[in-house]
Parts: structure tokens; sequence; C-alpha cells
């Protein structure tokens, strides 16, 4: 592992604690305030009652406005804008949706599985009519996990950069650069986490995310891929371009 | 480049 200093480290950790809060889309107190704001029978019913293509059209620009909100947080980062382009693309390609994943917890209610959606708090049968229960039970039920870890916004950023950062994705033109760059952001997570006496069992739990989130994002194509092959037209003209950049 | 157009754009932007 590289040599680094504990002020770098806490130079690092700060840096990217600011870049997230920048980013983060909705506050902590906003989505606080909002709990109790779940949606009612009927409006629920409306949800189910859309037609499939319109409710996919809906996911797809909401799951854009957050990955939006993912590129600036990346671009805050120290050294991401330092890697090539080529890379900045592969690693945003491959890992803003897993961010937008972790950032989930923080508007998830585990009280009554629900999450912030389209203004108020949704549970899963909102989702019904796009036909994939089993990626939002998955989506739910990772959230739930990511809450029960009860991680500080600050330990949820160096997270999502380490996320982010990741030096196994395909195509790397410079792997060793974006490997020295994880490795410090892990030991940057590594320092927060001793330093807020958590213990050293979270470190392993988050490692273990990994996978969990690569499984949800592969799950997300595949679904996507299947609804393109009934309604071509409609992930053509309808669709976020940057959604179909990023997925197509 | 061109496949990744709007991407390129967004981190080309300057931070807001």
């Amino acid at each position: 592992s590289p040599t680094v200093s504990m002020d770098e480290l806490e130079h690092l950790a700060q840096n990217i604690s600011k870049s997230h809060m920048e980013t983060c889309q909705y506050l902590q107190e906003e989505l606080q305030q909002s709990t109790w704001q779940t949606f009612l029978q009927d409006e629920v019913e409306c949800y189910q009652s859309k037609p499939k293509e319109v409710m996919w059209q809906l996911c797809a620009v909401k799951i854009t406005e957050a990955i939006q909100y993912v590129v600036e947080f990346a671009k805050r980062i120290d050294g991401f804008m330092e890697l090539c382009q080529n890379d900045q693309i592969v690693l945003l390609k491959a890992g803003s949706l897993e961010v937008v994943f972790i950032r989930m917890c923080r508007a998830f209610d585990t009280q009554n599985n629900t999450v912030y959606f389209d203004g108020k708090y949704a549970g899963p049968e909102v989702f019904k009519v796009l036909g994939c229960d089993d990626l939002i039970t998955s989506a739910y039920d990772f959230a739930k996990s990511m809450c029960s870890l009860h991680l500080s916004e600050d330990e949820l950023a160096l997270f999502s950069a380490f996320i982010l950062l990741s030096s196994d994705r395909s195509w790397l033109q410079e792997k060793s650069k974006v490997e020295k760059l994880q490795q410090k952001t892990q030991l940057a997570l590594q320092h927060m986490l001793q330093k807020h006496q958590r213990g050293e069992e979270i470190l392993t739990k988050l490692i273990c995310k990994v996978s969990t989130l690569r499984g949800l994002c592969s799950r997300h194509t595949e679904t996507l891929s299947a609804f393109r092959a009934v309604y071509p037209d409609i992930v053509r003209a309808h669709f976020p371009p940057l959604y179909k950049e990023l997925f197509g | 480049k061109e496949k990744h157009k709007i991407l390129h754009q967004l981190l080309q932007n300057s931070t807001s």
C-alpha cells in the first residue's frame, strides 16, 4: 500500500466529505422532515395503473437525476479529474449507479420499508408495474442492510468514493493510478472508522457490499435490456440521453 | 468520445 501521512488521509477524508455534502441531492434534514409523507393507497394505485413504459421512463428520469449528482461528486474528489478522460468515463459508467444505490440508504425509512421517490416515501409496491420485483426487492434489501450499519455522512462519503474509484473495472488505461487513489480512499475510510471507534467488522461488512452492488447493477442492466427488447422506440425516443449513454 | 458525448460534457463543465 502507498505511504500516506495521517495529514494526507485527514485532508482526503475532508475533501470527500465536503464533495459528498455538496452533491448529495437531498439534505438529511429535508429527508427526515418528509418521512411521515408516505404515498396514500390511491396514490400507490395511481403509480400501479400507469402504463409500464411511462413508469419506466419516470424511473429512468429519477435515476438520471441522481446520477448527475454523482458525476458532480466524482469531479470534486481530489485526483479524479487528474485521471485520463477514458478512465473517468469508465469509472462513472461502471460506478455511478452503484453510488446511487449507496445513497439510497440516506433516503430510506427502515420502519416502514419506504424510500423517498417523486416527492414522498414509497414502498416497493409503487414500482410493481415495472415488472422487476426481484430487482426492486433487492434494492430495498440493500438499502435496509446499509441502514443497519448506521454509517455517518462522512463514512458514507468515503465508502461511495471507494466504490467509485474501483480499480478493477474493465477498460481502465491507467489502472495503477486508480489503484493508488482507491487505496488512499480505503485508508482514509479505515482511519475514519477507527476515529469513530467503529469495530473492524464494519469495514469487512462494507467490503462485502462490493459484490452485492455489482449484482444489483448487472440486474438493472439485464432488466433494461429485457424492457428495451419489447419497447425499443420508447427507450430511443423518451429515455434521458445520459441514461442511454451509461446503460445502453 | 462520440459514444459518451453527454458524460464528456458533464465532466468538462466546471463545478458550480
